[in-house]
């Protein structure tokens, strides 16, 4: 493998772009840091190594090869140029709901490949939804993944990006479910058809009440034993919004998509949809059908 | 299972087994005795007769049998320790797995079993989201930092960097349900409850025996549920795999229909079963 | 391997150690579900 350019760092690892020698295949080179982190290996890349080498979907990133160099650990990723969140901000790239749908099937593909082998994700968001040269979503940056907990462990709910981190987690809950990252994918749903963050939170505190003030404040009814979290106490109640209001925010959405949004954005994570619900819905059974993703621009 | 790294990686025929432990030996072997002769002959002139000869009578490597020994020892070893350390039961088991899988790829010459053993239980904790810092782990088990660390990567690097493993206990809870669905009402809980700890245990000492390379988890489970109640597993994988069960009632014939999706022949599930219980025995 | 190998029969298991769990108001609140923990028992004994 070669790298030929440095493309991205981060807290714990380096990324650059390369060549698979033999083949002459494009290839990501992601060199872990090994200095920086006093109790050896980093948990991110233990993390990464563990679940990528289970995983093996057309809609999550392969791991070609690991190799250890110069005491560096280095993941050969496939070669991703893009990934959604770019698509969101550069405005002159423009998409079609067909194009929406054909991403959110594909990261749905990804995510329920994860669930059905018992992996969490836990920081699903458009820039961890990488699109290949040939247009396919691949669910990347398994730093924060895990297996589903065993009944009586205690999960932190310190994980997933603010801004796609659902509400259980924001209560600080202990025994959550994949439904977390079902959240995400619908925060994600909703940004693509908005075009700018759903629900841009400035601090944790302030995430719940940007949550609850656009999809309203969950209570015991809907949402049993919510007022269980002592963070609960503390909140401003808003009323959930009207249909109505819901088809007023969301321009173009169908009715079938803003069920599928209120699926994957139920306050109640025992009723979230799961992946298969979200695959199976009507969303993706009426018109326009998914684009191909290799004309997708 | 078949997708996963532990069958990818980790799974032999006894014969393949066997041929690694001997090859791992052998390499090591061959090294030692190059050694030795470069050894005698850079210090030839320093080192007289006697001396030669003791290190031609004392410095002998330990054969592939010697060193499965002193690796098995040293898997107890790493079991005792982790349970000492009150880790969870899938963390031990990922220790002594990580532990004899390194010892597949390296020999006792090269890596004492003594300077892995640490270091085994530390990265088992790591991956198994057990997280305990390395200032703590040292405390609590008196090892030496640098060399926990130090042997981190050759062992992340023999193991192939899979660190996903499927034990068998899972399996254990799903029968313990399965048993129940088929066998429903002919059950006593309580005994089920007293069987289900008993297996755990042998199912982590079926973890220190070669079972775990040549079956997969759930065959290992019904081997230990075999050993600890041979008549209610037998009974049990008659009904739910077609037995031709003499006295099979309605209801049984009803859980047959259901699982007609099963396509397990109960005959070959059970000889493998039985040659799996010998092993672990 | 489409066909999961097992039916899962809830109301038959009898599990105290879920029951209890599931009683707990901090894993209902969380989201915690009984027939998610089945499902990953079974699905590890038949794989």
């Amino acid at each position: 493998y070669t790298k030929e350019k440095k493309v991205g760092e981060g807290t714990y690892a380096v990324v650059y772009l390369g060549t698979k020698q033999s083949t002459g295949r494009k290839i990501a080179v992601k060199e872990i840091k090994t200095s920086e982190f006093k109790d050896g290996l980093d948990m991110s890349a233990i993390r990464e190594v563990k679940y990528l080498q289970e995983i093996q979907h057309e809609n999550v990133i392969e791991l070609v090869d690991i190799f250890l160099a110069y005491d560096n650990l280095n993941l050969v990723l496939e070669f991703l140029p893009s990934d959604l969140e770019k698509v969101i901000k550069d405005k002159s790239i423009l998409f079609t709901p067909a194009d929406i749908k054909s991403w959110m099937l594909m990261t749905l593909r990804g995510v329920h490949h994860c669930h059905r082998n018992f992996i969490l994700h836990r920081d699903l968001k458009p820039n961890n939804l990488l699109i290949s040269p040939d247009g396919q979503i691949k669910v990347a940056d398994f730093g924060l993944a895990r297996t589903f907990p065993s009944a009586q462990e205690i999960l932190t709910s310190n994980v997933v990006t603010r801004w796609y981190r659902a509400p259980e987690l924001l209560f600080g809950a202990k025994h959550y479910t994949s439904a977390v990252d079902i959240w995400s994918t619908g925060v994600i749903f909703a940004e693509l058809m908005l075009r700018i963050p759903y629900l841009p939170g400035q601090t944790d505190v302030d995430q719940i009440e940007v949550t609850f003030r656009a999809l309203g404040t969950p209570t015991d009814k809907d949402w049993p034993d919510v007022s269980f979290f002592p963070a609960y106490n503390k909140l401003q109640i808003y009323p959930p919004p009207s249909r109505e209001e819901l088809r007023r925010r969301f321009i173009a959405a169908s009715e079938n998509a803003l069920n599928f949004m209120c699926g994957m954005l139920t306050m109640n994570p025992q009723k979230r949809w799961n992946a298969v619900q979200c695959l199976e819905s009507d969303y993706f059974k009426e018109a326009p059908a998914p684009s191909d993703p290799s004309t997708i621009q | 299972f078949r997708h996963s790294s532990q069958y990818r990686f980790w799974s032999f025929t006894p014969e393949q087994l066997e041929q690694k432990r001997i090859r791992v030996n052998a390499q090591a072997v061959q090294s030692i005795e190059e050694d030795l002769r470069n050894f005698v002959a850079d210090n030839k002139t320093d080192l007289n007769e006697e001396e030669i000869k003791t290190i031609e009578m004392k410095a002998v490597p330990v054969t592939a049998e010697e060193e499965l020994k002193l690796i098995n020892l040293y898997a107890k070893k790493v079991q005792m320790i982790a349970q000492r350390l009150n880790l969870p039961t899938e963390i031990v088991a990922t220790s002594i797995t990580f532990f004899r899988r390194f010892y597949l790829e390296n020999s006792v010459h090269k890596f004492e079993p003594k300077a892995i053993v640490l270091t085994t239980i530390f990265l088992a904790c790591k991956s198994d989201n057990y997280f305990i810092g390395i200032d703590s782990f040292c405390e609590k088990t008196r090892g030496s930092k640098e060399q926990i660390l130090k042997y981190e990567f050759p062992l992340l690097e023999s193991l192939k960097f899979s660190l996903f493993n499927h034990h068998p206990y899972r399996p254990l809870h799903g029968f313990f349900l399965d048993i129940q669905a088929v066998l429903h009402g002919k059950v006593d809980l309580n005994y089920m409850g007293h069987i289900y700890d008993r297996c755990k245990k042998r199912i982590t000492e079926a973890l220190l025996t070669d079972a775990v390379y040549f079956y997969s988890p759930p065959q290992i489970t019904l081997s230990v549920l075999m050993i600890e109640d041979e008549a209610l597993t037998t009974r049990y994988l008659e009904l739910k795999f077609h037995g031709n069960n003499p006295d099979s009632s309605a209801d049984a014939e009803e859980t047959i229909s259901q699982d007609n999706s099963v396509n397990i022949s109960l005959e070959k599930l059970v000889t493998l079963i039985r040659d799996c219980k010998r092993i672990i025995e | 391997d489409v066909s999961k190998r097992y039916t899962l029969e809830q109301s038959l298991y009898s599990d105290p150690f879920i029951k209890d769990l599931q009683e707990r108001k901090d894993f209902i609140a969380s989201g915690f579900r009984v027939d998610y923990v089945y499902e990953r028992m079974l699905t590890e004994a038949f794989m």
